[in-house]
């Protein structure tokens, strides 16, 4: 494990815990796309279903554990939770999951390295992850006034994306036979899906004004 | 490294 890497972890983990923040102690979901977190809940379901077949290491288990035990509460905050579910922009989060998931999983059913039921569901997980803020990103363009843990957790997220890539490209450097176009082209496309957002956010924090993006 | 070792990220 490299320090980009575990870098990449911890703000990962980090945006998580800032989600949780907004959600579990202010109560509110304003702003946060369910769109987006129920494609991170199959992200993680479809990406991790080796989590009972191979043990890679008690820091891999855990950090899937968390991962797919936080995307699933905040889904189940946001449906379910008798305040939290009252402040959720329902009319404004309005991308529709089926056209990223289908599209996605045609991909993966194509474009794969080995055709077995574990690779194609990890495969599938890679490319919806890629596109899986979309939903996330279009709301904060329709929010006028973007809180600043909203903000703080979509940028988050874009950093531990960028981190991932200085992780592969380590890794390329350092270990023989380390190339992996799918999981890279997936990163990248994942990464540029963030750079208009990082523009906006980084105009507002240099002139300390309230986030808010171009419609 | 085996051909699984971007297995090891999450």
């Amino acid at each position: 494990m490299n320090i980009f890497r575990l870098a990449g972890d911890m703000t990962h983990l980090a945006s998580v815990l800032v989600l949780l923040l907004k959600i579990h102690t202010i109560k509110s979901c304003a702003g946060v796309s369910l769109k987006t977190q129920e494609l991170y809940a199959l992200v993680f379901a479809t990406r991790y279903l080796d989590i009972v077949t191979d043990f890679i290491s008690v820091y891999n288990t855990v950090m899937k554990l968390i991962f797919l035990g936080s995307s699933f509460s905040i889904v189940w905050y946001i449906r379910h939770h008798r305040v939290v579910r009252r402040s959720y922009d329902k009319d404004q989060d309005t991308f529709r999951h089926y056209l990223l998931m289908i599209p996605c999983m045609l991909l993966a059913l194509f474009v794969h390295e080995k055709f077995t039921f574990k690779e194609v569901m990890w495969t599938f997980s890679l490319y919806l992850e890629a596109v899986a803020i979309l939903p996330q990103l279009v709301l904060l363009q329709r929010t006028r006034n973007i809180d600043n843990l909203t903000g703080q957790y979509v940028f988050l997220l874009g950093a531990y994306r960028g981190l991932y890539i200085f992780n592969w490209i380590y890794r390329y450097f350092t270990e023989p036979h380390f190339v992996h176009w799918i999981t890279w082209i997936a990163g990248v496309v994942q990464t540029l899906l963030y750079a208009d957002f990082f523009y906006y956010y980084f105009e507002s924090w240099k002139n300390n004004v309230r986030l808010q993006l171009p419609a | 490294a085996d051909d699984n070792d971007v297995k090891d990220e999450l």
